[in-house]
């Protein structure tokens, strides 16, 4: 078996060095870490398991990275390698992002992000590194479906003082601020996606395009009591049928408030206050301004 | 000062704070 | 951070700055200071001596521009437009937003003819893009747009420099709010007395039931 391990290993790297990630990866698989006939140490194991799933990754193919990244979970937890473990974060990470579960990759981006060593083990982790893991977790979190927890990402990222050097960062002032993202800026920001970010779905939506049409939409509703799909249509860039049924599914799904007159072909954004509460807060709002300005005049010593 | 006056001004006009058909009724 | 805060530092650069010039020099400053995308008010610089020594010189054109834009609309820049230098683009648009805030003075709810009319606008989406993008993102005014009713319903609006003469219906207002207030208080507070007064009468009541009802069982007993 130390032979045939040699053989595999020497094979792999002629693979890598011919950038054949996927046949390196397969060769190294091959490698019985399980064998009762050798003794073999944790930390061993742990370095091939996470060399495998970084050979895959290189091919973006995350079932199986997944599949060794799930080998070295049970044996991260005890190693002392620094170097090692962050590797294991990076595949996690990225294979959450392959696999488009972009909310639960974000927060992975983003824990890696704000690694303050700059030497683990023998790796340097420089600051274009940890640049690079802040602007997947920005990506990652736009990409991602909207409600509660993506909103507390977001809210995360655009207070960190980080972002507003990322050039992603007015993409996220916007989506934070709740604000409409017109087709030139979402073009740039395809720009920036890797290819499975820019994958067709099912319904024939990109994950950008159900990602962008469906942030746009929440911003309408809070511009708009009511809108024609027609114009709907113009103000997301996409044909009136087509903003209707998104629009009716976020609505069935609960994740937007609203109603549909689908003979005046219009739909009604319905605030989730009801009037009297809107009323209250604008009393609220006014008795704000006043106290601020009372504030101001006592600044002043007015 | 003119920064107070300013604010002021927009003070005023937040009243009626909602002017809309719908809320008359809840109101009455 | 409201638009004021926001507007404060710009203030008070463009007065340092009116301080510092002379004459014709002031002319860059006033489109300089009319273009600038964070600038709704001009009272302040409008009241530096250099501004004011304008009046009557060949350059007097600036400062009634300058005092255009504390105070006026776009409608009544055409009006004299050829009394005045020609506007560069983000002078109009300046221009155009101030428009807004002065209909908001009279209305909170702005039918879209009136400002399509008002602000040369030929088309729903022409006017609806200018009203998110210039107007509600900048922060100036906050409001709802409603398509079916074509209006724009405004919950606040940022206030301009207040025109000569317009003091005093502002401190009517504030008066009326105070009298009104005051009502209000008072009747409030006889509310109160009254639910007092009830209450007592009520438990009142409730104790001479509760008695006859004793003297009753006493009585069967």
């Amino acid at each position: 078996e130390e032979q045939v391990l040699i053989i595999r290993e020497k094979l792999a790297e002629l693979y890598e060095s011919e950038h054949e990630w996927s046949k390196a990866a397969q060769m190294l698989s091959g490698i019985d870490l399980d064998s009762g006939m050798r003794v073999i140490d944790d930390t061993f194991r742990l370095s091939k398991c996470v060399q495998i799933a970084r050979l895959y990754l290189e091919d973006d193919d995350a079932v199986n990275a997944e599949a060794f990244i799930n080998k070295a979970s049970f044996l991260v937890s005890n190693t002392e390698q620094e170097a090692l473990s962050l590797q294991y974060k990076v595949c996690y990470a990225r294979i959450l992002d392959l696999k488009r579960k972009f909310l639960e990759a974000a927060l992975r981006y983003y824990d890696i992000s704000q690694i303050e060593k700059w030497q683990i083990g023998e790796e340097e982790i420089n600051e274009e590194a940890l640049e690079q893991a802040l602007a997947a977790a920005v990506t990652c979190t736009i990409l991602a479906a909207a409600g509660p927890q993506r909103s507390r990402v977001l809210a995360t990222l655009y207070k960190d003082e980080r972002c507003s050097k990322l050039k992603i960062y007015p993409i996220l002032q916007k989506v934070y601020l709740e604000r409409i993202l017109r087709k030139p800026e979402i073009d740039a920001f395809a720009e920036e996606l890797k290819p499975h970010q820019k994958a067709l779905l099912p319904d024939n939506f990109t994950v950008l395009d159900r990602a962008m049409i469906e942030h746009n939409l929440l911003s309408a509703s809070k511009l708009y009591t009511n809108i024609s799909f027609e114009e709907l249509g113009t103000l997301l860039g996409i044909a009136p049928q087509k903003a209707e049924k998104i629009a009716s599914r976020m609505i069935c799904e609960d994740r937007m408030r609203g109603s549909i007159d689908q003979v005046e072909a219009v739909i009604h954004f319905e605030d989730d206050t009801v009037e009297m509460q809107q009323w209250d807060q604008q009393i609220f709002g006014l008795c704000q301004a006043l106290n601020e300005i009372l504030d101001g005049m006592a600044k002043k010593g007015l | 000062d003119n920064s107070l006056l300013r604010q002021v001004s927009s003070l005023l006009r937040r009243l009626p704070a909602i002017e809309s058909e719908k809320f008359q009724d809840n109101f009455l | 951070m409201d638009i004021e805060q926001k507007q404060a530092e710009h203030i008070d650069y463009f007065v340092k700055q009116a301080s510092a010039l002379k004459g014709s020099a002031l002319s860059s400053l006033v489109v300089e200071a009319t273009s600038h995308p964070s600038l709704f008010a001009f009272s302040e610089i409008l009241s530096v001596p250099n501004f004011l020594e304008l009046e009557g010189t060949e350059h007097s054109i600036f400062l009634d521009l300058l005092r255009l834009f504390a105070h006026e609309t776009w409608s009544e820049y055409k009006h004299i437009a050829n009394r005045l230098p020609k506007l560069v683009p983000d002078q109009v648009l300046k221009l155009k937003q101030l428009s807004v805030l002065t209909l908001a003075e009279t209305s909170k709810v702005l039918p879209y003819d009136t400002l399509m009319q008002e602000l040369d606008v030929t088309n729903v989406r022409e006017l609806e893009d200018f009203l998110i993008n210039d107007c509600m993102y900048v922060g100036i005014v906050r409001g709802k747009l409603d398509q079916l009713r074509r209006c724009f319903e405004v919950q606040f609006a940022a206030g301009r420099d207040l025109r000569p003469g317009q003091m005093g219906g502002l401190i009517q207002t504030l008066a009326t709010w105070l009298s009104t207030s005051e009502d209000l208080l008072v009747s409030v507070q006889e509310k109160i007395k009254w639910a007092d007064s009830m209450n007592e009468i009520v438990k009142k009541h409730k104790k001479e039931n509760e008695e006859r009802v004793e003297d009753v069982k006493k009585t069967l007993s």
